[in-house]
């Protein structure tokens, strides 16, 4: 038996449009420990890897660990049957075929339930080796969005490029070049609008937009954005979601040829 | 010009 109850559906719909533009399915791996996927998109250039701890549920139980594979587009349709202060559970059987997600909202007068039938899917785990980054930025997760979906407009990738007195995002195309620089901050009124930067090692490395984009539709589910970068490596773009996980990505970068 | 890497060139199969 498997059970998962987490107090408001939003995280759950903000975790699924932060994967859906990348990942038409994927298999949802649920252990005592809390319920993990992990999957590449569907051209092989990036990885995504989500956690959610057990213990950031409202109640959960797993008697058996078990695989979901699930069609992310029919979880929308059936997340989008939801408000977002419903109260969500996640029901399977142990060897089950079926999921169901049960709805009930806040003052119990309306509790609705989907069954959605599960799929086999091929799962190709990769091992992702520990890294000491040369650089780890901290920013605005909006302010990361906004470069990126800014810069898109100019070319078709993004060199990010990080010293110690800042991180500089570039971009160049048919219409001329664009640069936005950001510099460590000092002092910050909030701790969300902080940018830090540990470096260890200058890097610049260049990445497709088009990713880049992707990734920042996890943008509802965090204040801050991390990303960590050293040479010839996929960066990492994390999100770390209150009280319950986090949302990675690794971008493969563009090398020259 | 730069070329795309798959991720899998970076990250093995377990």
């Amino acid at each position: 038996m498997f059970e998962a109850r987490l107090i408001n559906s939003v995280t759950f719909k903000k975790v699924l449009d932060a994967i859906k533009d990348l990942l038409n399915e994927a298999s949802f791996d649920c252990s005592e420990a809390g319920i993990q996927l992990q999957a590449m998109d569907n051209s092989h250039v990036s990885l995504v890897s989500l956690a959610l701890r057990s213990d950031g549920f409202d109640k959960y139980r797993c008697d058996r660990n078990l695989t979901m594979g699930m069609n992310l587009a029919s979880m929308s349709k059936i997340f989008r049957c939801s408000s977002n202060d419903d109260t969500v559970t996640i029901k399977a059987q142990d060897d089950a075929d079926t999921v169901t997600f049960m709805f009930e909202s806040k003052k119990q007068e309306k509790i609705s339930d989907y069954e959605m039938k599960l799929m086999n899917l091929d799962q190709e785990h990769l091992g992702i080796p520990d890294t000491d980054f040369s650089c780890v930025i901290r920013m605005p997760a909006g302010e990361f969005a906004r470069i990126v979906r800014d810069l898109s407009q100019f070319g078709e990738s993004i060199v990010i490029s990080c010293t110690k007195e800042g991180v500089k995002f570039s971009t160049s195309g048919d219409i001329g070049s664009a640069n936005v620089k950001l510099a460590q901050t000092s002092s910050f009124e909030k701790e969300e609008e902080a940018v830090i930067i540990e470096m260890q090692e200058p890097v610049t490395l260049t990445f497709a937009c088009q990713y880049l984009n992707s990734f920042t539709k996890a943008t509802p589910l965090a204040n801050q954005v991390q990303l960590s970068m050293s040479d010839n490596v996929p960066l990492v773009v994390e999100y770390q979601i209150p009280d319950l996980g986090h949302l990675r990505y690794y971008l493969a970068p563009k090398i020259e040829e | 010009r730069t070329k795309q890497n798959r991720i899998s060139h970076y990250f093995k199969k377990t």
